[in-house]
């Protein structure tokens, strides 16, 4: 038996499809869910805590409300990560 | 604010820009405008000095550009990525993209202005990355200010200063007097931070000072601090007070002889109104701190040292008002700088003190600092 944090099921599909791009984007994660499912959950939660590290929000790795307004802002399109 | 790893720049100080083609969203005369003011914007605090180029290669190559514009990085279609730029170096580098899906304006607050957007590229086409400071130019997010009015903040001013130093024509004891100090963002945990206002809303807090509030909830200990022009381009900054309606479901903000109204996080239309139309004698300029007492179901209207008490009922003011604060809440010391009634108490600010009184009984508890709902 595996134990992985799992993140809780976002309101939409749409919502999960603009998380990734936005991490894929501006947080280089890298798309490695498909090849280890279990990794690629971890990923996600690491790069979702770097995101709201940025922007001085709750750090949980977990997606919620005001995470993906901040999302849904517009914003410039370099990535946050200097590197 | 960030530099790129290396703190990669610009090895002169002379540097060249081509505009190499232009959005229909606005004349050409005014896109020369407000590229050329977005780079006055770094010329003004470096050595750094700007000569356009009509043709051939410039270091900073300026173009618009939608979905696949053939640097690898496709835009978005409308609102999303704004614009990109790349960090200095040969070829790409330097160069600043614009997404030609996006509606592009200079003087409103309406679309995305130009000068904003350039300047922030411009900041990474010089060397810079992005800053976590929500005021900051290089903050990621697109936040309206007004362009006539816009001054570096203190942030981007380090940031491009640890790269290429002060501009020599200034001297720092006679600083530029057309423009301002730069702007700060305040710190939360500030022992003497004033504030401006503070309010609930449905549940939530918002506590304003200068450009900014902190959003509080109650589910977190991590408030956010944020641009009010971010959600309302409209409202100002530096406002006088704040209070939630409960009645009316509104949060009213007030500056100066207006108020504005906000129904959740959406201003409602027909606003700003003047203070008289909240039942304020046309003798009163201003308030200083609101409040909607649950209690009494009356609203109280501060002004410094004194208050009125509002019947929103009524639509009328009690009789008998203005009042002195300290004779209705006896230990209170000083003028009312904000107020707020949260879950029983009464909390009348002064200063970065913050007096705690039983909503009932008004008895003094507790003297606080203002900073006490942000969570140090």
């Amino acid at each position: 038996a595996h134990c992985a944090p799992l993140l809780p099921p976002l309101s939409s599909t749409q919502d999960q499809k603009v998380v990734e791009t936005y991490l894929m984007k501006f947080y280089d994660l890298k798309n490695e869910t498909d090849s280890d499912p279990h990794r690629g959950v971890h990923q996600m939660t690491l790069k979702l805590k770097e995101m709201q590290q940025f922007f001085g929000l709750e750090v949980t790795g977990v997606m919620d409300s005001n995470t993906l307004e901040v999302m849904k802002k517009p914003r410039c399109g370099v990535p946050d990560l200097a590197e | 604010y960030t530099t790129f790893p290396g703190n990669t720049k610009w090895k002169t100080n002379k540097l060249t820009y081509r505009i190499v083609n232009y959005t229909p969203d606005l004349p050409q005369s005014e896109v020369d405008r407000a590229i050329e003011n977005a780079l006055q914007v770094w010329a003004r605090v470096t050595p750094l000095r700007f000569t356009r180029l009509y043709s051939g290669t410039a270091d900073i190559m300026i173009s618009f550009g939608r979905g696949d514009h053939g640097d690898g990085y496709p835009f978005d279609g409308p609102d999303g990525t704004l614009a990109h730029a790349f960090a200095p170096s040969v070829g790409i580098g330097g160069d600043a993209h614009f997404d030609e899906d996006e509606t592009f304006t200079s003087r409103s607050s309406s679309g995305y202005n130009l000068f904003l957007v350039a300047a922030h590229e411009f900041g990474h086409a010089l060397g810079l990355s992005h800053s976590t400071d929500p005021g900051a130019l290089m903050y990621p997010v697109y936040s309206y200010t007004d362009p006539e009015r816009f001054s570096l903040p203190l942030d981007d001013i380090r940031g491009i200063q640890s790269l290429y130093g002060p501009n020599p024509d200034v001297t720092p004891e006679k600083p530029d007097p057309e423009k301002p100090t730069p702007p700060t963002t305040p710190n939360a945990c500030d022992p003497n931070l004033v504030i401006d206002g503070i309010t609930t809303l449905r549940g939530e807090m918002m506590v304003f000072k200068n450009r900014f509030f902190w959003r509080v909830y109650p589910q977190s200990n991590q408030p956010e601090l944020t641009l009010i022009k971010s959600f309302w381009p409209d409202i100002p900054d530096n406002i006088d007070a704040a209070y939630e309606s409960i009645k009316a479901d509104r949060v009213f903000i007030f500056k100066g002889e207006k108020v504005w109204a906000l129904s959740g996080y959406d201003v409602v239309s027909g606003y700003p109104k003047t203070l008289s139309s909240m039942g304020l004698p046309a003798t009163v300029k201003r308030i200083t701190a609101a409040l909607y007492d649950e209690v009494s179901g009356k609203t109280l209207f501060f002004d410094n040292k004194y208050y009125y008490s509002y019947d929103e009922t009524k639509r009328q003011m009690d009789k008998g008002y203005p009042k002195l604060v300290e004779k209705s809440f006896v230990g209170m010391q000083g003028g009312v700088t904000a107020a707020l009634q949260y879950r029983g108490f009464t909390y009348l600010f002064s200063g970065s003190n913050m007096h705690e009184f039983s909503s009932r009984s008004k008895k003094l508890h507790r003297v606080l600092r203002s900073n006490y709902f942000l969570g140090c």
